[in-house]
């Protein structure tokens, strides 16, 4: 564990927090994508299969814990939640989110490191993470005005994965230049899907405005 | 390159 992924897990965990405190807080999900929601609840499913098969240390285990029951409670507000289902946007969120996952699925049969049920199904998720947040910067884009909780989260949810990108320079240098193209590709796209975000988010913070991306 | 990845990050 080094203080970069470290830092990368806790601003992925805030992002988190500041989305369930959003929801329940003010009981809403207005600017908020089911679509990218149950990709990431995909995304932890696939990625955590081992999560009782292997051990790897107290926090790893609590951290898989804590990030999948909150994103399954979060897709459970969204959809359930006699109140919050109301503020949903239903008619803005229209992303085929099953267009992103099925190539993913297929690139993942394809380009792996080793062919196991496990290793696949990681690897879909990691191919998976890199564009879970197309629909919810489409959303983005259609909101008029994005409150500053949705802006922060998004942020945030950015940021983590730029982190992880440091933390793999770090570990590549410190562990005997220990390659891992498929992380390293997919969190590259991942984080430049975010670029024109943190432009506007970054420009509003500056000038003190509303956040506002072009449509 | 069936390198068995040891998944120790989140």
């Amino acid at each position: 564990m080094n203080v970069f992924r470290l830092a990368g897990d806790m601003t992925h965990l805030l992002s988190i927090i500041i989305l369930l405190l959003k929801i329940r807080a003010t009981k809403s999900c207005t600017g908020i994508s089911l679509k990218t929601q149950e990709l990431y609840v995909i995304v932890f499913l696939t990625r955590y299969l081992d999560l009782f098969t292997k051990y790897i240390s107290f926090y790893n285990t609590t951290m898989k814990l804590v990030f999948l029951g909150t994103s399954i409670s979060i897709v459970w507000y969204m959809r359930y939640h006699k109140v919050v289902k109301q503020t949903y946007n239903k008619d803005q969120d229209t992303f085929r989110h099953y267009f992103l996952a099925i190539p993913c699925f297929l690139l993942a049969l394809l380009i792996h490191h080793e062919f196991t049920v496990i290793e696949v199904l990681w690897t879909f998720s990691i191919y998976l993470e890199a564009v879970a947040i197309l629909p919810q910067l489409v959303l983005l884009q259609r909101s008029r005005n994005i409150d500053n909780l949705t802006g922060n989260y998004v942020f945030l949810l950015g940021a983590y994965r730029a982190l992880y990108l440091v933390n793999w320079v770090y570990r590549y240098f410190t562990e005997n230049h220990l390659v891992r193209w498929i992380p390293w590709l997919s969190g590259l796209v991942q984080t430049t899907l975010y670029a024109d975000f943190f432009y506007y988010y970054i420009k509003s913070w500056k000038n003190n405005e509303k956040l506002q991306l072009p449509a | 390159r069936g390198q068995p990845q040891s998944h120790d990050e989140l």
